[in-house]
């Protein structure tokens, strides 16, 4: 499991040297390190990310929006290399600027087709990329209740074709 | 495999019996502050196994069940069912669908069922591994949780990578 | 001093009592309280914050717009007692929705006579309160530069009447 | 008393001169996620004597030097002044203008100035006690501290009440 545990790291490493260049800009560079080579189940793992024509500095001195983005970027490469049918995310947009949204929802587009994907937002760029919207409502305090499922007429017709839901 | 639906009762502010269903692409959870949307996330994050109450934003796993508001008393118990469909080839089973149920009653206790068939948390990770479903830190991504998830310290990110190994 | 910041701790708790109220609900319930009483000045402080209609919880189960607005009562309470001629306050409005914003700078609105605020965001509502805005940005990668101030009308004309500014 | 006026210079992402003038009500910063607003909150913080370089984000205090760009080289030192006005009664003193100014450079060391004269950390504290200028730790919130606000440590609402007291 060792060595299963340094192949799938050095695959993640991979894809977000990769898709860190796709979100910040060709001339961002970015990479994972592991603490400890020599003991890579317990070692810690350190993030370097240097978005473009900036220096490279710690993570921790990079902006609530770079950090999202950073997190993104590594969220999708451990996708690439361990798909899930679903993936649920909670808001991650909340510190995204609307350039970096669209950046984001460029990027999930490229999973689509192999996971579903739950998306808790209070962001109108990023409703709109949804197939189908459910309202969560209290019009009682304190007792949820879901209003209302919009499906896009497109998502309509695709779920048709497909035979999926009822 | 895909995520077809889920159905909470008793779950946090979920006091009634509350139906989702999962379509292909992208889905949308909206709604104002406070109205339940991250307790939608708990209550998939719950169904699959999750052991901390923390994690759930509780003290204790009793606190996801139904407390009561001025108007309605609380409920004995939560319940969450999700079920997965196109089952065969991923999970290696007879059946297309596989409905995970999970309980717990006010004294802590919980209780799992596989298609309603009482099994214990150990089954469910088991029928699960290696899916990307269930333990899959990662494929979870809670409110507030970008800070974790690029973390260096091991024991914040080792769970991400662990499943994913 | 145990006795200066008793008396400082039940003045922010009185305060906060009744600013929760006014952002949450006439129905709503807040208090703080010291963990050992016995020793303010090492004691825990607990915050206890019951939105209307829905029963008493640790604070830890309200959502992330909740406990936002919660932070907002609790930091508005400290201004009443110990007024500052400034506050810089840093995309607080994040995760709030546009009814809670409102309800923000709502109260905001008592405490401009008394202090300046300066305030990070990305919100549109929020920015159309601002009196004067400056934006920022990074033409030349990595170097922050101010663009333009803006000022509203009605700032400018209060400003030549104070005798304000430049 | 009120903020006059704050300027930059080699402080974090603000490597040329850059002079921004305060007047009453509410003064909004706004631009794209990274162009340096919140460097602006860690200049205020920083001039007015925070000692925690974490608590700017950095792992020492050197990091707030502009530290150069693909197209720039590092500078030697980090300088920030704040300029607040009618300050006679407030602060006792007999000027209207009373500007702090903090540089840090390469090696570490810090050096304050009180109307261009040098002065220790201690005194630009004593100048503030008391007006909620300074220490005050809740009146400058830092993006992403509502935890630490709502949080029941002592340790980490100590510096809050501790001021306000
Ligand atoms: N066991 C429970 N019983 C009843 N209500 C509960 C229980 N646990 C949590 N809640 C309520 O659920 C609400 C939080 O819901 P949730 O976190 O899902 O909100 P949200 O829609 O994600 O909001 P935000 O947009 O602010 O993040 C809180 O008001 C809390 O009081
Ligand atoms: N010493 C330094 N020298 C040069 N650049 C620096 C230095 N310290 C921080 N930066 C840069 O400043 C940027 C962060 O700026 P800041 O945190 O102010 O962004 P922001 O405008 O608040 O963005 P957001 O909306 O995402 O919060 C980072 O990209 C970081 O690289
Ligand atoms: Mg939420
Ligand atoms: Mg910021």
């Amino acid at each position: 499991t060792k060595a299963m545990f340094s192949d799938t790291f050095a695959q993640v490493k991979h894809h977000f040297q990769h898709n860190f260049r796709e979100l910040f800009g060709a001339q961002a560079k970015a990479d994972l390190m592991l603490i400890d080579e020599g003991d890579p189940l317990e070692s810690g793992i350190e993030i370097i990310a240097k978005p473009p024509g900036k220096k490279l500095q710690t993570i921790s001195l990079l902006s609530g929006g770079e950090r999202s983005m950073t997190a993104v970027a590594l969220l999708f490469s451990i996708y690439m290399v361990k798909p899930s049918p679903f993936c649920v995310l909670d808001e991650l947009d909340a510190p995204l600027d609307e350039s970096n949204i669209s950046r984001f929802l460029k990027m999930l587009d490229k999973f689509i087709n192999n996971s579903q994907f739950i998306i808790v937002t209070h962001n109108k760029r990023t409703m709109s990329r949804a197939d189908v919207i459910y309202g969560v409502t209290m019009q009682e305090f304190g007792v949820s209740k879901p209003v209302g499922v919009r499906m896009t007429a497109e998502a309509t017709s695709i779920e048709r074709q497909r035979g999926i839901g009822k | 495999m895909y995520l077809k639906s889920l159905t909470l009762l008793g779950f946090k502010s979920f006091a009634d019996k509350t139906h989702f269903e999962f379509h292909t692409g992208v889905t949308g959870i909206v709604g104002p502050n406070g109205c339940g949307k991250s307790n939608v996330v708990d209550a998939i994050r719950w169904v699959l196994g999750e052991t901390s109450a923390k994690a759930l934003r509780g003290e204790e796993m009793a606190d996801v069940i139904f407390n009561g508001t001025d108007k309605r008393k609380p409920v004995g118990l939560a319940e969450v069912t999700l079920t997965m469909a196109d089952c065969e080839q991923s999970l290696g089973v007879d059946y297309n669908e596989v409905a995970i149920t999970r309980r717990v009653f006010r004294d802590g206790r919980s209780e799992y069922r596989m298609n309603n068939t009482l099994c214990r948390l150990k089954d469910i990770h088991e029928l699960f591994a290696g899916t990307g479903v269930g333990r899959a830190a990662y494929s979870i991504m809670a409110q507030g949780q970008i800070d974790m998830l690029l973390s260096s310290k091991p024991e914040d990110r080792r769970s991400v990578f662990e499943e994913a190994a």
